[in-house]
């Protein structure tokens, strides 16, 4: 009965936090490195 | 042994209201800065392509071991990641400027003062933009031997 | 009152001229390009008085709203390019917000700066409630998501003034949110869940902000889900816009569970106390979280001696005060002079009709919040009884006293409804291991050995077995107590008739004995 809540797409076995890529609440997955932001220098920014 | 609880009306309408909304839901791009080149919808590729990252892929000595191409490239086209940012570093351990003003990239190791049609070739690119935008037409030749 | 004539046209302006500074090059020196556009603000008439700055950002929040409703039907384009467009330009508002926030007064006038914020989300709120109300069905939350989400998303990049005033920013999104909360703002609900459970909010509130500061917030903000999904969930057939939000939660609350246990761990309470009793899986989830720092011996070891574990002597943390759900006072005064002095004994049956709600409602007969209360509030008190006299919980100490009156009396006296409610308030405390998990997992099986009738031993055990047979994850404290039950001879299990009332249920208990044992 229930869901098989290891089955919603979070990597509940990761040794570290996995709220830093939670891809939302409706995401299958969690989110790719790149989608992750990232506080770089403004000025790299080009596009 | 509680049984149902009808809704109410105002529940009814929660419910309505609820039911519209998930017409159009959230998209994950929808919480994040615009990406030009890093569509938040990846596109299905064959499953046998490597689909995630690489071990140890997010750190510097990983994008020191990859190539000058690779590493303008990634600078280009995954703006505002942390691989951006490893790209920048690594390009800076081989001794490239990134150059605000101009948002390029130099091997020189004091910042040229002026860009024009005299600048010396050598161990360094000379980039304009204007002709690289021309360059189906012109035929632009990308100076770039020393980097090999 | 109408905006003064020619507003509207300068707002306009103003935002025009704002987005080409923007568009030009992002990432030109925003410092330089904003003091030159303070001064066009200046000029126009905007900074003038606090009125006209407060319509400006009206207008133009309008604007932003306008804008989208007018291209998302677009159908010419596909939706990523709209999306994009219309982002591009509400990204540009929004930074236009950030700057005039950040550098509103000078760089240390904090209140300055978060008034100006409070503002600006205030007219937010308004625009999207207006907004909500008129559209009805045809309310679109993009613009007010892509607005709000910027915002924070800018207020919390790593910048040093900003960072001075983390913290009433967070207390000011809180507030917003809690105001945008899903039972004021259904159209804005899956926008609402995106928002609250964004990887940075969440980042901020539960983990970066110091001295946990954040959690009592974020607690509100679970709660006004929980109370949104409440009526669907209690009637357990969930229509697809239902499940969505619904799985939503889940995932958030395996974040919460992964990362921030002690959160879940420190609020289950007023979390237990909205969710609807038949939403077992949920409420397991929050009831099976324990402090990262404990190791859990493993609930099948045989011969577990839960008595000598070091944490059942521990008290855990409970937020809010649950005490104040007490009410009246007057009963809670009555409470407190039956649990010191056992009398008077016709207190035992007010203790019912005070549970009891007037309106006839089935399902709805009990003040649940109250029932609730007084079965942590007895308990606990209970445990600090025994301790007061040297003594350590167990199922003969906390036997004859005024504390178990009040137990047995509502095992026996309560109608099938008011027991299962009241065995759930018991098996709610049921968690890792702590004083409050084994006086409560100790009050159960004492009910249990002690009932006058079999219907109530059933009860009980259909309230534990209730919790076990849905999917993971399963509080430790639950798994103990039935293993317990169902292994200590002393309670006879196997020997009731309601185990083998029907070939299914007897296979049922075997199998979940088998995964016990």
């Amino acid at each position: 009965l229930g869901q098989d809540l290891t089955a919603l797409g979070l990597n509940l076995n990761s040794p570290e936090n996995i709220y830093p890529t939670f891809a939302g609440p409706w995401a299958d997955a969690p989110c790719r490195p790149q989608d992750v932001e990232f506080h770089g220098p403004p000025e790299y920014i080009i596009n | 042994p509680l049984g149902p609880v009808p809704l109410s009306k105002d529940h009814q309408f929660q419910f309505t209201m609820l039911e519209s909304a998930f017409l159009h839901l959230p998209h994950p791009s929808d919480s994040e800065r615009i990406k030009l080149y890093l569509p938040r919808n990846p596109c299905s590729t064959p499953h046998y392509y490597n689909q995630g990252p690489l071990p140890h892929s997010d750190s510097l000595e990983f994008f020191q071991r990859l190539s000058t191409e690779t590493l303008f490239f990634i600078f280009y086209y995954m703006e505002g990641s942390k691989a951006q940012y490893l790209a920048a570093k690594a390009l800076k351990k081989q001794s490239w400027r990134f150059h605000t003003k101009y948002m390029m990239w130099f091997q020189r190791h004091e910042e040229p003062k002026l860009i024009n049609e005299e600048y010396e070739q050598g161990t360094y690119i000379y980039f304009d933009y204007e002709k690289w935008g021309q360059r189906k037409k012109e035929g632009f030749t990308f100076e770039y031997k020393y980097l090999e | 009152f109408d905006d003064p004539p020619g507003l509207l046209e300068k707002t306009e302006y103003l935002l025009k001229e704002w987005l080409t500074i923007y568009s030009a090059a992002p990432n030109r020196d925003p410092g330089k390009t904003f003091s030159v556009y303070i001064h066009q603000m200046n000029v126009q008439g905007i900074l003038k008085s606090d009125d006209i700055i407060t319509r400006f950002f009206r207008l133009s929040t309008q604007m932003m709203v306008e804008l989208c409703y007018r291209q998302i039907p677009d159908q010419s384009q596909s939706p990523s390019t709209v999306r994009a467009k219309l982002f591009h330009t509400i990204d540009a508002y929004v930074k236009l917000i950030v700057l005039l926030v950040k550098h509103s007064g000078d760089a240390t006038a904090i209140t300055t700066k978060t008034n100006l914020l409070n503002k600006v989300l205030g007219i937010v709120v308004g625009v999207l409630l207006q907004d909500h109300d008129v559209q009805v069905t045809d309310f679109h939350q993009l613009p007010y998501h892509r607005i709000l989400i910027t915002l924070f998303l800018d207020l919390n990049a790593p910048d040093p003034v900003l960072e001075s005033i983390n913290y009433p920013i967070l207390a000011a999104f809180c507030h917003t949110f809690h105001l945008l909360r899903p039972r004021k703002v259904p159209g804005f609900a899956y926008a609402w869940l995106e928002l609250i459970s964004h990887r940075i909010f969440i980042g901020r509130l539960l983990g970066l902000t110091p001295q946990q500061k954040g959690w009592n917030f974020y607690a509100q903000l679970l709660i006004d889900l929980f109370k949104y999904l409440a009526p669907f969930l209690r009637n357990a057939e969930l229509a697809k816009p239902v499940h969505l939000l619904y799985k939503g939660t889940l995932r958030v609350l395996l974040i919460l569970l992964h990362d921030f246990p002690e959160f879940l761990c420190e609020f289950h309470y007023g979390f237990c106390d909205v969710i609807p009793p038949n939403c077992i899986q949920m409420r397991n989830l929050i009831l099976s979280a324990f402090p990262r720092n404990m190791r859990l011996p493993d609930p099948f070891t045989p011969n577990l001696k839960v008595d000598v574990l070091q944490e059942i002597s521990l008290a855990p943390k409970i937020s809010p005060d649950f005490q104040c759900y007490i009410q009246p006072p007057s009963f809670k005064k009555d409470l407190d002079l039956y649990l010191k002095t056992r009398a008077p004994v016709t207190f035992l049956s007010e203790i019912r009709t005070t549970m009891q709600q007037s309106c006839c409602e089935p399902g709805m007969r009990y003040n649940l919040s109250l029932l609730n209360a007084i079965v942590l509030y007895v308990g606990t008190q209970a445990i600090q009884h025994i301790r007061s006299k040297g003594l350590v919980p167990n199922t003969s100490t906390i036997a004859h006293s005024a504390h178990m009156d009040i137990f047995q009396n509502l095992s026996v006296d309560l109608d099938t409804e008011g027991r299962y409610l009241f065995l759930n308030a018991i098996a709610n405390q049921l968690r890792f291991p702590n004083s409050h998990t084994h006086y409560f997992s100790c009050t159960l099986l004492y009910l249990f050995a002690e009932a006058n009738s079999e219907a109530i031993q059933e009860q009980i055990t259909r309230v534990l077995l209730e919790r076990l047979i849905v999917n993971r994850p399963h509080p430790w404290g639950l798994l103990i107590t039935f293993i317990e039950l169902i292994k200590n001879p002393a309670y006879k299990f196997w020997n009731h008739e309601f185990v083998h009332c029907a070939p299914e249920i007897e296979k049922l208990f075997e199998s979940v004995a088998r995964s016990c044992m």
